[in-house]
């Protein structure tokens, strides 16, 4: 599953 | 990775040294609300559910276990240490934070962008992060003797979101199909709250005077 875009900021 | 959100993740980084650099030099806790510890140790754990399932980046875990372990540590030194815990304002720590908590959950039930356990608690992670810090607002308000520490920890701890909303509007104009809501509103909130504090931490700061929230 992808993660969203905003999951590689912490 | 742009330079508007290293720099919030260092403002973060650089706040969490800060106060374990005064709870271990000076063996206090003095003015650091756990009631706000706790909820942040609450929300790594929440946030960070992807740890080992979502391989991001060494940057990423590494920060990730950085924040759990020192949110962890920080409550424990406060709870437990037999010299740090003596120094806890028990009494003036008052927030009922678990009225926090429930709250953050049924919004993030009602309002995430999937519907699914690990999207709904980073969504409730990021609820409570925004309003996290109101317990220790709060004491801080309460504190007559504030040490300069404890001030520079909130003034870090309030720079980082309001670094990261630099760095979400940055995106926004590089990245294609960067749009995120929830992550925004929950983040200008947590600047917002911040408002006042910042205010009078600049007044303090430019008539070179300590730092006192009026009551």
């Amino acid at each position: 599953e992808a993660h969203s875009s905003s999951h590689d900021e912490l | 990775m742009n330079i508007l959100r290293l720099a919030g993740d260092m403002t973060h980084l650089i706040s969490v040294i800060v106060l374990l650099l005064k709870i271990h030099s000076i063996k206090s806790c003095a003015g650091i609300s756990l009631k706000t510890q706790e909820l942040y140790a609450l929300v790594f754990v929440s946030r960070y559910l992807n740890i080992f399932t979502d391989f991001i980046s060494l940057y990423n875990t590494i920060m990730k276990l950085i924040f759990l372990g020192t949110s962890f540590s920080i409550v424990w030194y406060m709870r437990y240490h037999k010299i740090v815990r003596r120094s806890y304002d028990k009494d003036q720590d008052t927030f009922r934070h678990y009225f926090l908590v429930l709250p953050c959950l049924i919004l993030a039930l009602l309002i995430n962008e999937r519907f699914t356990f690990k999207e709904i608690m980073w969504t409730f992670s990021l609820y409570l992060e925004a309003v996290a810090i109101l317990p220790q607002l709060v004491l801080l308000q309460r504190t007559k003797n504030t040490d300069n520490l404890t001030v520079q920890y909130i003034f870090l701890l309030g720079a980082y979101r309001a670094l990261y909303i630099l760095n979400w509007i940055y995106r926004y104009f590089t990245e294609p199909d960067y749009l995120h809501w929830i992550t925004w509103i929950s983040g200008l909130v947590q600047t917002i709250l911040y408002g006042d504090f910042f205010y009078y931490y600049f007044l303090s700061w430019k008539n070179n005077v300590k730092l006192q929230l009026p009551a």
